[in-house]
This record gives C-alpha cells, structure tokens and sequence, in this order.
C-alpha cells in the first residue's frame, strides 16, 4: 500500500464521521438513484468496518465532507475525463473529499443486466475511490481494491490485508473488526 | 419447430475506448522510432512515470529511449508486473485496461510506498 504525499488523513479525532452527499445535479439517470446510494453506502461500510471511521449520507451537498458526482470531458478540476474506459474516475487526497466519476462510462451495478463489453462495477470503483478519499495511494498488489486498473465486466470490492493494513496505519482499527475474519475471507476467495 | 434461443447481442465499443490503440507499440525495441509513441509517453507522464523533457519544448519524442525504458521498468514495478523494461504484452495489455485517474506517482498529489 501507499499513501499520498505527507500521509494526509482525516481530522485528528477517533471514532469520526464523515457526511457525504451525491450531486444533486450531475447524477446518472440510467440507474435509479436509490440504487446508486445503496451502492455507494455499501462501499462506505466496507471502510468503516475496519476503521473507527462512520459514514453519514445527507442531503445537503455543499457542505458535506465527501462530494460525489458523475462528469464528462474537462469538468473544472485539471484532470479531464477521456470517454469511454480509460481513466473511469477520480478522487483527492485528504481533506478534499472530491469524487469523481466518468459520466461517459456504462456504469453497472448488475452485469447480468447489463451487456455491453465495457461495463464497469460502480461498487468496485466507488469502494477504490473512497480509499483515495481516505488517504491511500495506489497498490501493487494486483487482487487489492486500491489497485489502479480494473478491467470491464469485473468486480473487485472486497477489502484486502494490503487495502486494510494502509488504512488502520492511518485511522486505527475499528474495535468491532478481527483480522481472522479478513484472513478467513482471503483464504475462501483464493480458493475460489 | 424449435424456437430458436434469444441471442443476446454484446454491444462491442472497444474500438471506441480509451488507449485502444496502444496495441501496436507492442514488443517495440529500444532504440526503436515508432509513431505515436509520443501518445504513450503523455500516458506515462500522466500517471507520474514520466517527467516533461526539458529540451525539446515540452513534446515527447517518438524514439524509445532509455528515459522511456526507465519508465516502463517503473510502471512494471509499481503494478506488479515482470519487470522486463519492455512493451510485452502482458505491459501493453495493463495499459490499456481501464483504471483510476490518480497518478500512481503523482507530482501534485503525491505517494509515498510503504
């Protein structure tokens, strides 16, 4: 795993929670947004299970620390989108809570109902970027969420020792979380 | 009569994405001029392999130079990849996947390996 320049995190304070709020202009419409939510609050529990880090919802997008929204093209920030596949989005460093993704990609939340060859899993991407949102950098352990590429049509949600170790290195462990359950989940998806 | 099974037609726009046409830089050697090959280099510079060269007003030539291959070893490490200091194919197809804008290496937000 690795970190941004200067290991930025969030606050100082244990337990935290963090507001997030969804765009309320620059959404995708081809999914219902009750759907994208519940993707989007299943990624943040990922992170807040191994954490003391809590992730609140709501409504009021200006002011929420964590600001997600689908764009296209050049879209203000210096880092504009390129269509179809390529970079499929982005997220800043500590504490600037942007989230970005690319309004020109075919999002999914269910392959099976989805055909086009260049699908992408919104969960799995949005669970990579919320990493970036908490302060991890790229990693080159090829089965990790927070490793950079994703291929079409594939999925990559479930957190990894390298993902979970980067990130208790910064916030601590939330008291509720057991590594033998981590290790036990590695040891079933590698049998697989 | 058997009714035939309803065929589900994959749409394929993959010649419309991003980096798709990397493919032909594929085993180029060093020392090699190939054109285009400037395109790729903005890629590695992008993702934080690559620094502008301070010569040639900031273009990217389309030699594959030692600077290039120095880049190529480094993109390898960085994603877990043999390291051969070549465009093989298992380098050429990581490229082209899709993936996350941040930089790996990124100048203005910056990583540190742990």
């Amino acid at each position: 795993f690795a970190y941004f320049y200067g290991t930025p995190r969030w606050g100082p304070g244990s337990p935290m929670t963090l507001t997030y709020a969804c765009s309320p202009s620059n959404m995708i419409d081809y999914i219902s947004l009750l759907e994208i939510r519940t993707v989007f609050q299943r990624s943040f529990s990922r992170w807040a299970s191994v954490i003391p880090v809590n992730f609140t919802e709501i409504e009021d997008y200006e002011s929420a620390n964590i600001r997600i929204g689908f764009y296209r093209g050049d879209h203000g920030d210096g880092e504009p989108f390129d269509g179809v596949l390529g970079v499929l989005a982005h997220a800043f460093a500590p504490e600037n809570g942007r989230f970005h993704l690319d309004e020109a990609e075919t999002w999914a939340i269910d392959f099976k109902k989805v055909k086009s060859e260049a699908a992408v899993d919104l969960e799995s991407v949005a669970t990579h970027e919320i990493g970036h949102i908490l302060g991890l950098a790229h990693s080159s352990v090829k089965e990790a969420v927070m490793y950079p590429s994703l291929r079409p049509r594939s999925r990559r949600v479930d957190l990894k020792l390298d993902d979970v170790e980067g990130v208790q290195a910064l916030y601590g462990s939330n008291p509720n979380f057991k590594f033998s359950s981590l290790l036990e989940s590695e040891t079933s998806s590698n049998k697989g | 009569r058997i009714t035939p099974e309803k065929i589900t037609v994959i749409t394929t726009d993959t010649h419309k994405a991003t980096w798709h046409n990397f493919t032909r830089f594929k085993d180029a050697e060093k020392g090699s001029h190939v054109s285009g090959m400037s395109e790729l280099k903005k890629y590695f510079q992008r993702f934080g392999y690559l620094s502008l060269p301070d010569n040639q007003n900031d273009n990217f030539t389309d030699v594959f130079d030692t600077q290039f291959e120095s880049a190529v070893t480094l993109y390898q490490q960085k994603l877990g990849l043999p390291v051969t200091g070549q465009l093989d194919s298992d380098t050429i197809s990581a490229i082209m996947s899709p993936r996350c804008g941040v930089s790996d290496t990124a100048p203005r937000i910056h990583a540190t390996k742990h």
